[in-house]
């Protein structure tokens, strides 16, 4: 564990926290799109299979558990809970996240360390990863006035996958200079995604005026 | 190794 992985383990804790808080405490899950949180958890369940086989820490464990748990919480708010499932932007979340778990999974098939179950499923799960905002990145854009905690949600997200580069970047200086093209690759895809956001969001942060994407 | 390396992180 390097403090660059904890750092992006802990902003990955947060942004999931602070969904949670304004789902509960506002009651209210405008502005989030449910197609991105449905890929979370598959990306969870499909990275996490080996999480009652293999016992790495009390720390991995722990926190495998607190993802998928926090992430299938969230997805039962938004769909089921009787008050915030009124507030959802049902019309405006129109991607078709299918259309991208389905290549996610061919390309798996294709290009993986090695040819088991768990490990084409975890190679599934780390290509997932890096489109799965997109929903949400499209349904921001929609929504004209976004509120500060979804804001702050979406960058903490992306912040976290960030850092992990870095945390990659001093594990490949100080475990033997190990190549793992495919979570490097993956990951770099994942936090250009957020290019556009983050200059947005730091604008808006900057002048102090309501974070508004361009349409 | 090269999986197993990758094991540790979330």
């Amino acid at each position: 564990m390097n403090v660059f992985r904890l750092a992006g383990d802990m902003t990955h804790l947060l942004s999931i926290i602070i969904l949670l808080l304004k789902i509960r405490a506002t009651k209210s899950c405008t502005g989030i799109s449910l197609k991105t949180q449905e890929l979370y958890v598959i990306v969870f369940l499909t990275r996490y299979l080996d999480l009652f086989t293999k016992y790495i820490s009390f720390y991995n464990t722990t926190m495998k558990l607190v993802f998928l748990g926090t992430s299938i919480s969230i997805v039962w708010y938004m769909r089921y809970h009787k008050v915030v499932k009124q507030t959802y932007n049902k019309d405006q979340d129109t991607f078709r996240h299918y259309f991208l778990a389905i290549p996610c999974f061919l390309l798996a098939l294709l290009i993986h360390h090695e040819f088991t179950v768990i490990e084409v499923l975890w190679t599934f799960s780390i290509y997932l990863e890096a489109v799965a905002i997109l929903p949400q990145l499209v349904l921001l854009q929609r929504s004209r006035n976004i509120d500060n905690l979804t804001g702050n949600y979406v960058f903490l997200l992306g912040a976290y996958r960030a850092l992990y580069l870095v945390n990659w970047v001093y594990r490949y200086f100080t475990e033997n200079h190990l190549v793992r093209w495919i979570p490097w690759l993956s990951g770099l895809v994942q936090t250009t995604l957020y290019a556009d956001f983050f200059y947005y969001y730091i604008k808006s942060w900057k002048n102090n005026e309501k974070l508004q994407l361009p349409a | 190794q090269e999986r197993e390396h990758l094991k540790d992180e979330l």
